[in-house]
């Protein structure tokens, strides 16, 4: 009951810029995972290195990252992600 | 003796609908099935694309252990031999039936929707399901396309008729054959719209005109949002009246008629969505089976009306992830009702406005991966245990947790913390 209820959420992708077939990669294809980790006040995205040939993410190599308030910005359109300090997230999604 | 199942999963809904607080959408069979049911408004999908979100709810597992990102292989050949909810309910003694698109079809479901691990007879598929793609749509200047936005005539329809409508009659007259042979069931019915093609019948344009039908709130893409997090919508593209606008890719953007008119035939599919819905609760009370049923009323991801400059589904934006997920559960959320009362007779949506309030609501963050062990407590079977960190050797076991606790949690009013969100304005 304490605990805070997370959801956990996660897309591939094959590159780090949009190309025909982001929307739907090949497992071969998959080079980047987004995961997603959303509470009730915010969504923090990782997109990190992904290995299709052994199915490991690398959390080492991250591409890019998102961070929403749910409160102050609950359609998400104001990315946070590199002002703000996000290490205990990154300890939490880990 | 344990009750029935009725598993209504819908492909690309998100919750854009009455009891969710959308005051645009009318939906009022499934606000009236939200009125007796307990709500939940913040449910998250595992991946917010088709095969790898059925095959993570109905195996109770998380992508990274199905190892299905795409739609290329098979769970039990590729990853381990998980069991699935419908295969759990079957070997408790319950008959278990497949309507529609439950599984997603193909690869990724053995081509043959897992039967027979997870179904009691061969699932059934609408005979008119090969037509989706097909040049059905009428142009402007009388010739058919395949468009993305397609109101139809059905009568013009092969055999007269649209998938959704084939799945709820079967659905009927297998709920008919269940009440017959008195025999404990698990149906599970996967509606097609409002996936695309927007096709539907053209009547229920007149229920939102283009005048009322504004832009996404934010259809511009987000000044920080990474270049990986955007989804280039490809597959509406190929669509003939997509690629007749010529847009640039990846990023567009559609003129804003064609992105009002999406929005529209995005509703209006909902609306008739909501009309075989109504149909088949409507049977449910007819053949006496309401009191002694649990429905379930969800989708396997969302769908991006513009919001970020993006359509389809294909991101972690909530607008691709959130579904609307709910339980009726005679006796548990709300009080048996006298035999012969009935407790969802259809709804016109032509003739029926707002009005119906959840019967109880929860906020709670939750995950469609919980619907295996939430099914299975509600049901009253022994709710598969939690998986070890590595479960793929594991056949029965689940990485999501029952959310049966929250039904009885005294919820927070989210009116009283601050102020009527959304979902408490239906």
């Amino acid at each position: 009951f304490n605990e805070e209820p997370v959801a956990f959420s996660q897309y591939p992708r094959p590159a780090d810029a949009p190309q025909w077939n982001s929307d739907k990669p090949k497992l071969k294809d998959i080079r980047i995972m987004g995961y997603s980790m959303r509470t009730i006040d915010y969504r923090y995205t990782l997109w990190v290195g992904f290995n299709p040939n052994n199915f490991s993410a690398d959390f080492e190599d991250v591409h890019a990252g998102e961070l929403y308030m749910m409160e102050t910005d609950p359609n998400q359109d104001y990315n946070i992600y590199n002002n703000t300090s996000h290490g205990s997230l990154l300890k939490k999604i880990l | 003796d344990g009750m029935n199942i009725l598993f209504i999963v819908v492909d690309d809904l998100r919750p854009v609908l009455g009891c969710y607080g959308d005051k645009t959408v009318k939906s009022p069979n499934i606000d009236q099935l939200a009125s007796q049911s307990m709500v939940f408004s913040n449910a998250y999908a595992q991946q917010a694309v088709c095969a790898p979100s059925r095959v993570s709810f109905l195996t109770g597992r998380r992508p990274d252990t199905t190892r299905l990102y795409d739609f290329y292989s098979y769970w039990r050949v590729h990853a381990g031999n998980y069991s699935t909810m419908p295969q759990y309910f079957k070997e408790n003694g319950y008959m278990t039936l497949s309507v529609g698109k439950v599984f997603h079809p193909g690869v990724s479901s053995n081509y043959s929707d897992d039967f027979p691990y997870s179904w009691s007879i061969p699932p059934f598929h609408p005979s008119t399901e090969k037509y989706e793609n097909d040049k059905t749509c009428r142009g402007k200047d009388g010739k058919l396309y395949a468009n993305l936005v397609c109101p139809v005539d059905v009568t013009e329809m092969p055999s007269g008729t649209l998938p959704d409508m084939q799945s709820t009659e079967e659905a009927i007259r297998l709920l008919n054959v269940m009440k017959t042979k008195k025999q404990k069931f698990f149906l599970a019915v996967g509606y097609h719209k409002p996936h695309i093609p927007l096709r539907y019948p053209q009547e229920f344009l007149k229920l939102y005109p283009l005048e009322n039908i504004t832009l996404a709130p934010d259809p511009w893409v987000p000044e920080k949002l990474p270049s990986v997090a955007y989804n280039p919508w490809t597959d509406i593209r190929q669509r003939d009246d997509v690629k007749a606008l010529n847009v640039s890719f990846p990023y567009g953007p559609l003129p804003d008629d064609f992105q009002r008119q999406i929005r529209q035939s995005y509703y209006a599919a909902v609306s008739y969505l909501d009309t075989q819905v109504g149909l088949l609760l409507n049977a449910l009370d007819d053949v006496g089976l309401s009191n002694s049923t649990i429905v379930v009323f969800t989708a396997d991801h969302g769908w991006s009306l513009g919001e970020h400059g993006e359509w389809a589904k294909y991101s972690n934006f909530d607008v691709a992830t959130r579904v609307p997920l709910m339980f009726y559960v005679p006796g548990l959320t709300t009080s048996s009702v006298s035999e012969g009362e009935k407790i969802f007779p259809y709804l016109d949506p032509f003739s029926h406005g707002l009005g119906l309030v959840p019967q109880g609501q929860s906020n709670k963050v939750v995950e469609l991966v919980s619907l295996f062990p939430t099914l299975a407590e509600l049901a009253g079977l022994r709710v598969p245990p939690a998986c070890p960190e590595s479960s793929f050797h594991v056949a029965l076991c689940t990485e999501g947790a029952s959310i049966v606790r929250y039904f009885n949690a005294s919820e927070e009013k989210v009116e009283e913390k601050n102020g009527c969100d959304d979902t408490c304005r239906c």
